[in-house]
């Protein structure tokens, strides 16, 4: 969920949420 | 010295014969089928990726090929940003190893992406995605990494004690073999227990890629199937 609290989440989720590793920018204008 | 002259002038005439062809068909999209064939895409949408590929591959060079900058350029529309997923993204997009991207790693690898492709291969890339050095298996030390650069890269604040906490009970979870690394086999069983660690392996843009590049459609060279 996305209300999880940070110290709930696996280092996995923690790092897939504070990353910017999303690439639909790349269809962005 | 007459047959010298006309060596000179028949290399000549092959290295300008070979420009020629290289001005027909610049190095990019070769064979559509194939790549359709051997991807999730179908003909028109490997041609509308092409259009795609073409943006974002002038955009600092106009050489038919994305290298890092023009990759950050069209994630972030900046080259200025950091960032580490961008990276590793880049580099397994890279299959040639080569610091730049011809059409076909970029097609290939964002197939990947595809609302249709495999979960084995959003899997497998994520994997590859966390295995920083590479080795089969992903490290504490290389969680670590991970987590401390992507918290700086969006400005969160963890203490190191929390940090510490975080990656312990990620191993408790996922090293069921109590190795201190989590391989892919212990990456599949995780990520069927958080199907969200995927969130990112999939791009709906990617199913709608004709009708976001229509212009595709003039310069197609074979009709779909």
């Amino acid at each position: 969920p996305g209300d999880k609290s940070t110290h709930q989440m696996n280092a996995f989720q923690l790092i897939g949420m504070a990353s910017s590793l999303d690439l639909s920018g790349l269809f962005e204008e | 010295m007459l047959q010298c002259l006309e060596g000179v002038r028949h290399l000549c005439g092959v290295l300008l014969k070979c420009c020629h062809i290289d001005l027909k068909h610049p190095k990019g999209l070769e064979d559509p089928e194939v790549l359709a064939r051997e991807t999730v895409f179908s003909v028109s949408e490997v041609e509308a990726l092409y259009e795609l590929f073409k943006k974002i591959s002038s955009a600092v060079i106009d050489d038919g090929l994305i290298n890092k900058e023009e990759f950050q350029l069209a994630l972030f529309k900046t080259s200025k940003k950091e960032s580490l997923f961008a990276d590793r993204v880049f580099d397994l997009f890279d299959t040639k190893h080569n610091g730049i991207l011809g059409f076909e790693e970029f097609a290939r690898a964002l197939s990947v992406f595809h609302p249709s492709a495999a979960p084995d291969e959003k899997i497998n890339f994520s994997f590859q995605l966390y295995d920083l050095k590479q080795q089969g298996f992903i490290e504490r030390q290389e969680v670590k990494q991970m987590v401390v650069a992507t918290l700086a890269e969006s400005g969160m604040n963890l203490s190191d004690e929390v940090i510490e906490s975080i990656i312990d009970k990620t191993f408790e979870e996922a090293d069921t073999k109590h190795d201190g690394k989590i391989d892919k086999e212990e990456w599949h069983n995780l990520v069927q227990r958080h199907p969200s660690l995927l969130k990112n392996m999939t791009l709906q843009y990617l199913k709608d890629i004709t009708t976001t590049f229509p212009s595709f459609v003039f310069h197609s060279q074979v009709a779909d199937t």
